[in-house]
């Protein structure tokens, strides 16, 4: 006992799992079995146990040089300590948000901030029109800049109750109530089952939970 | 039509959520 974890607390930014599993709605062996998908991802590229943006990119694009702005924003978020990189415990906190049992609060907040994409505390207008004009660029939809203003006008006003020009944290809740499904990509189904994702590791595992 | 979409719902459809690629093999 002891020594198979000893070893990997020679990660930089390694967490205990007892402490993650405490934290987020993962058991201790869902946090070990994603311990092995992080060190898969963390050495893809740079064998440095910490996920690089291009390692993340080459991920979630099959592209290392695939860059798009909610990719950004998304891995931004996951790099709390804004140092350029994802360690263990980011990573397992972050994907905590899109658990299916994480509180809806914490999905509501996690997208407030992915979308504040100036962190100014507000989803201002022209920052909903960016990201509108993002996902048209990677979906290859062609709407005129007639149509994007409407749409982007429509939802603004219905959003922006105190009719400020910007939309705040308690806006965007009430928003989010009405549309529940606006935070349906705040949850990943698949990490219920993430220790069927990576049996090889149950198998080992000396905790129980 | 597309002036009756919600931009959040549009934007909300972004490849970027797909993370479940990062559990790909």
């Amino acid at each position: 006992m002891g020594c198979y974890w000893s070893k990997k607390a020679k990660t930089p930014g390694y967490e205990d799992p007892a402490v993650l599993a405490a934290e987020t709605p993962f058991t201790v062996n869902e946090v070990e079995a994603l311990y092995e998908l992080f060190k898969k991802l963390s050495s893809s590229i740079f064998d440095d146990g910490l996920i690089h943006k291009e390692e993340f990119q080459l991920a979630l694009f099959k592209n290392k040089d695939k860059r798009n702005l909610f990719a950004d924003r998304i891995f931004d978020l996951f790099d709390v300590k804004r140092n350029g990189v994802i360690e263990f415990g980011e990573f397992v906190r972050s994907l905590g948000v899109f658990h299916p049992n994480a509180p809806v609060e914490d999905k509501t907040e996690f997208a407030f901030r992915l979308y504040d994409l100036r962190q100014t505390g507000y989803i201002e207008r022209e920052e909903l029109k960016e990201m509108v004009l993002a996902l048209l660029h990677e979906s290859e939809l062609v709407l005129s800049d007639d149509v994007i203003e409407v749409i982007v006008d429509k939802t603004y006003s219905e959003a922006d109750k105190k009719g400020d020009g910007r939309i705040d944290q308690e806006e965007w809740r009430e928003f989010v109530l009405k549309h529940p499904s606006l935070i349906k990509n705040m949850t990943l189904p698949y990490l219920k089952d993430i220790t069927l994702a990576f049996p090889s590791f149950v198998m080992s595992s000396e905790v129980e939970d | 039509k597309p002036v009756s979409m919600n931009a959040f719902e549009l934007i909300s459809r972004s490849k970027s959520f797909n993370l479940e690629n990062l559990f790909e093999k």
